[in-house]
């Protein structure tokens, strides 16, 4: 099964026009490999999305420049993934 | 393996297998009440099966469509599905709206409408949201099931990369597991309701979202959702936003109600499940049952209007 070692999500605050094209701008970058968890076009709404561990530095460089606030709501993927797997297999036993 | 009857960890995820199993074995424990029926098969050739509960009484009766996994990464859409298979059965008879609601209307269950995309979540890609049919020319698979409904197709709101999570696919019901959903709901033609679960955000949401035109029906719709989301919060206060697809998050074409809306099934809604975001689709499994249970509270109060509101 795929890992997601170092692999982050970011909640990405987006309060105009302007911040949605910016961050559609990273979204759509092929470079960053980002997946979206979380979309949204409404002001007020934020946008969830799934940062591998090598795109974390550049997005958050991308995030800073651009002024967009952003926190990470989950630090550890790989984490929930294991315990996830874990309580799966303990269920099957 | 999962042994049947009462051995079924409702509080757990499950294998496609054991799901199946399961229904299997919720039909033979109340094979009065209810069928497990294959309707189709998935891109990679998985069966596709709902159950069909009824009580019987009369032919051609009014029904109500509950869809599942339509994004298989959304485990616990799959997993609310499956409990809400057996409270269904389990109150059918004890309690009175259930039981009333069934003396009337027949209800068909679709706990994984996307067969092959849940497999892929379970041995391969955690975070599959597609089906896995190929696209002729592109390294990319699959098609987002929920912009393949033809409903605005292709419109805004959906990508025509096939790479995107968001891909519309080729033509709408070009995905087998969208087209055998859509043929066997119009050879019924008598559905007055479709609910799709999904996850997350927590969002009870009506049509329309291919276009910000309000549906005629947004009014009565609205109020329906809204005394729905009161009663899912009334259990342990988990709270919902209500509004239009369109008003509530952003433009999306080709969903699942959109197109039951337009083609005349006039109640149709969509939840986005827990959790608003601190595990987002690895929700906890301690936190499934108290999902369905209060999601079960929204479900009965929007089938209870279904009920009295027949047209």
């Amino acid at each position: 099964r795929e890992k997601f070692f170092g692999d982050q999500v970011f909640r990405i605050n987006v309060r105009n026009g302007d911040e949605i094209s910016k961050l559609n701008q990273l979204v759509n970058s092929d470079n960053f490999k980002l997946n979206v968890w979380k979309s949204s076009s409404t002001f007020g709404l934020p946008v969830d999305v799934l940062v591998p561990s090598v795109s974390l530095q550049p997005v958050k460089f991308f995030l800073k420049s651009q002024g967009l606030e952003y926190s990470v709501i989950i630090e550890d993927l790989q984490a929930l993934l294991d315990k996830e797997d874990e309580e799966m297999q303990h269920n099957e036993g | 393996q999962e042994r049947s009857s009462n051995n079924f960890n409702y509080g757990a995820y499950h294998s496609l297998e054991a799901i199946y199993r399961e229904m299997d074995s919720i039909a033979g424990d109340f094979p009065d009440l209810v069928s497990r029926v294959k309707i189709g098969h998935s891109f990679e050739n998985r069966s596709m099966y709902v159950l069909k509960f009824s009580s019987g009484k009369g032919s051609r009766r009014p029904a109500i469509w509950l869809n599942a996994g339509i994004h298989s990464r959304e485990w616990v859409s799959q997993a609310t599905a499956i409990w809400t298979a057996r409270k269904i059965v389990s109150d059918y008879g004890k309690d009175p709206a259930i039981t009333s609601i069934l003396e009337k209307m027949d209800i068909f269950l679709l706990p994984v409408a996307n067969p092959d995309g849940y497999v892929y979540t379970h041995t391969q890609n955690r975070l599959w949201r597609k089906t896995r049919s190929l696209n002729p020319g592109s390294p990319c698979i699959g098609v987002d099931p929920n912009r393949n409904w033809n409903a605005g197709f292709a419109a805004k709101g959906a990508s025509d990369n096939p790479c995107s999570e968001v891909y519309h696919g080729p033509h709408a019901n070009s995905e087998v597991e969208v087209k055998s959903v859509v043929d066997f709901i119009q050879e019924h033609g008598n559905f007055k309701c479709f609910i799709d679960l999904h996850s997350y955000s927590q969002l009870l949401m009506y049509p329309y979202g291919y276009t910000n035109k309000k549906a005629s029906d947004a009014d009565e719709l609205d109020e329906v959702a809204r005394r729905a989301a009161e009663a899912l919060a009334s259990l342990s206060g988990t709270q919902y936003h209500v509004g239009s697809i369109f008003t509530t998050v952003y433009q999306a074409s080709g969903s699942s109600i959109d197109w039951a809306y337009d083609n005349g099934i006039k109640y149709a809604f969509t939840f986005e499940l827990r959790d608003t975001g601190h595990y987002g689709f690895l929700l906890p499994s301690n936190q499934i049952i108290p999902t369905a249970e209060e999601t079960w509270l929204g479900l009965k109060t929007i089938m209870e209007h279904v009920q009295d509101h027949l047209y």
